[in-house]
């Protein structure tokens, strides 16, 4: 049996936010450790993997793994109905049909509860062996996000050039072109707001600017973002959570 | 022209 408990709903409500435009269907995988998702987007160009770790959760139990097959924008519909700051309780049984969702304001006797109904999913595994990257940059991922949206009004196309002192975000569109160079810099007093560029060899990846947009949707779940790019390789966009994840691992283009 | 590649070019499928 699964039962999990947050403090609150909102790291649910933000997970399946950054997720549902990219997959619509996917396993989210319980053990004892906490849940798994690994998903594909429908073109197989961008590959999710999210960890809520067991100590995400006020409160989780989870005897056997167990497996919720879930349609994200059902899931979406009832995870909305709560408020951000109520208690939120998974519960399944061990070969589950459904998944009672618990929201409980904190301050009023108020209890509601849904059902979901949930699906069997076929799901490819992809085996992605630890890499070795070629450049690691962490900035804050507002501004990742707000580059990310800016460029992609210029092209379908955003290329991200890494080199000893900058990294630079470049789209060259039909009607002009526009970059943004950023230096690395260590802001004492919001170690958040920090950009740092680490290269052991320069970078030059294009990757295609919707699937990035795709990817900031993960911006309320952490103040910075971890990018990490290894040339003519897909690259990995990581937010950090309270304790686990969420991974995009973006397939680049290039020139045969 | 520039391709996009698939993720399935670069990783195994279990």
């Amino acid at each position: 049996m699964l039962e999990g408990k947050f403090e609150e709903s909102s790291l649910m409500k933000k997970v399946v936010d950054a997720i549902k435009d990219s997959v619509k269907l996917c396993n989210f995988n319980c053990t004892e450790h906490g849940v798994t998702v690994q998903a594909v987007d429908d073109s197989r160009v961008l590959l999710i993997s999210l960890l809520i770790g067991e100590a995400s959760f006020e409160e989780y139990r989870c005897d056997r793994n167990i497996t919720l097959g879930i349609d994200l924008e059902s899931f979406n519909k009832i995870i909305k109905n709560g408020n951000s700051s109520d208690f939120l309780t998974l519960i399944a049984e061990d070969s589950p049909d459904n998944v009672l969702i618990i929201f409980e304001d904190k301050k009023k006797d108020r209890v509601s509860e849904y059902s979901l109904k949930l699906m069997d999913l076929d799901s490819d595994f992809l085996q992605i062996d630890d890499m070795e990257f070629d450049a690691t940059i962490t900035m804050p991922s507002s501004e990742f996000a707000k580059i990310t949206r800016d460029l992609k009004t210029l092209s379908e196309s955003l290329q991200i050039i890494v080199t000893k002192e900058n990294v630079k975000f470049s789209s060259d569109g039909d009607f002009g072109t526009g970059n943004v160079v950023l230096k690395g810099f260590v802001d004492m007093d919001k170690p958040d707001e920090s950009i740092k560029i680490d290269m052991a060899r320069p970078i030059n990846l294009t990757f295609g600017a919707k699937y990035i947009a795709d990817i900031v949707k993960g911006t309320s779940l952490s103040e910075s973002v971890t990018i990490k790019l290894a040339d003519k390789s897909p690259a990995l966009f990581e937010y950090k959570l309270p304790s686990g994840f969420l991974r995009f691992y973006l397939a680049p283009k290039f020139d045969e | 022209a520039i391709n996009q590649k698939k993720l399935i070019q670069f990783y195994v499928k279990t």
